[in-house]
């Protein structure tokens, strides 16, 4: 018990650890603490791979996804594909808090978002539409469609199913560069 | 993906998890990070895991649920993360991700695969401010 009370995170990113820890100490509040650390990643836009204005879609649009579980009683709440509202992991608290539901997608989440009174604005931003600018002229590489036509590996969208595929043998994820600023 | 575990003086456990995501997603994606067992898992009985990395693969094999299922029979965190990684490795050897559990007790493990290294930060009054710890993968 030396080791406690204690907040850890992935990725090395201080400034999150020591924003929850702050609230930590000042509310006793685990779950506000996990809040406030989430939120200030989301604020300052951590390696690029969280918050507004990072990893474009394939339409140029990003999205957010969060979630915060209370260990003590196993509730969740948490939200995917969340358009249009910054504070993702604030919108997932609420979840947690005023519903009795769990997971919330994509434009209903943001209507419920906006009912519990988070402001709706774009998540996009220069260095984001710089990134899909670049990724279309590149022939939109990396891609991750498969079986489709045209073929992703050599052209852009928009793509239909192939008739027939021939079924890989052992699971083989493409390079998709996934590292510390594109990754979940 | 920021993961984020907090545990108070009184043993009381919460995670939560916030990304947007993997770069030039298919529209509609999400990845592991709201899926309840696989970008992260609490329980005050055991402690806390949060996992980062590809959430197509992680979200398959719910990694953070299965961290704490092998912390509450008596592994480590640092040695219930290895074998999370394995089982992913075994089905998809060129995998990219990392974990970070902490024990109820606060102790604290983690363990990467397909970084060169991984990094993730400590507080706690051992540590301030924020240790940044690394582990190669």
């Amino acid at each position: 018990l030396l080791f406690l009370p204690i907040v850890v995170n992935t990725w090395p990113w201080p400034q999150a650890t020591e924003a929850a820890w702050d609230k930590l100490i000042s509310s006793s509040s685990v779950l506000d603490a996990v809040e406030t650390g989430c939120t200030q990643c989301e604020i300052d836009q951590c390696g690029g791979s969280v918050g507004f204005g990072g990893s474009p879609d394939e339409n140029g649009e990003t999205t957010l996804d969060a979630m915060i579980m209370d260990g003590g009683n196993m509730n969740i709440g948490a939200v995917g594909c969340v358009r249009g509202i910054k504070n993702a992991i604030g919108v997932a608290r609420r979840v947690l808090e005023n519903t009795e539901h769990t997971l919330l997608v994509g434009n209903l989440a943001k209507d419920f978002a906006v009912e519990m009174g988070f402001k709706e604005e774009s998540l996009s931003t220069n260095h984001s539409q710089q990134m899909y600018n670049d990724w279309r002229k590149s022939n939109c590489q990396p891609n991750y469609r498969s079986n489709v036509t045209p073929n992703p590996k050599t052209s852009c969208g928009p793509y239909k199913p192939m008739r027939s595929h021939v079924q890989a043998e052992q699971n083989s994820r493409a390079n998709l560069n996934i590292n510390q600023s594109n990754h979940d | 993906t920021v993961g984020m575990i907090s545990i108070d003086e009184n043993g009381h456990v919460a995670a939560g998890t916030s990304t947007n995501g993997l770069n030039h997603k298919v529209p509609g994606r999400v990845g592991d990070s709201p899926i309840p067992g696989a970008g992260c898992y609490a329980d005050n009985t055991v402690g806390g895991a949060v996992a980062t990395g590809d959430g197509d693969v992680m979200m398959r094999f719910l990694p953070s649920f299965q961290v704490i299922e092998s912390m509450r029979h008596g592994v480590s965190p640092t040695q219930a993360i290895e074998d999370a990684l394995n089982r992913i490795l075994k089905y998809y050897p060129t995998f990219n991700g990392a974990l970070v559990a902490v024990s109820k007790d606060g102790y604290v493990g983690a363990a990467c695969t397909g970084f060169s290294s991984f990094h993730y930060c400590v507080r706690s009054h051992s540590h301030q401010p924020t240790a940044v710890f690394s582990v190669k993968c």
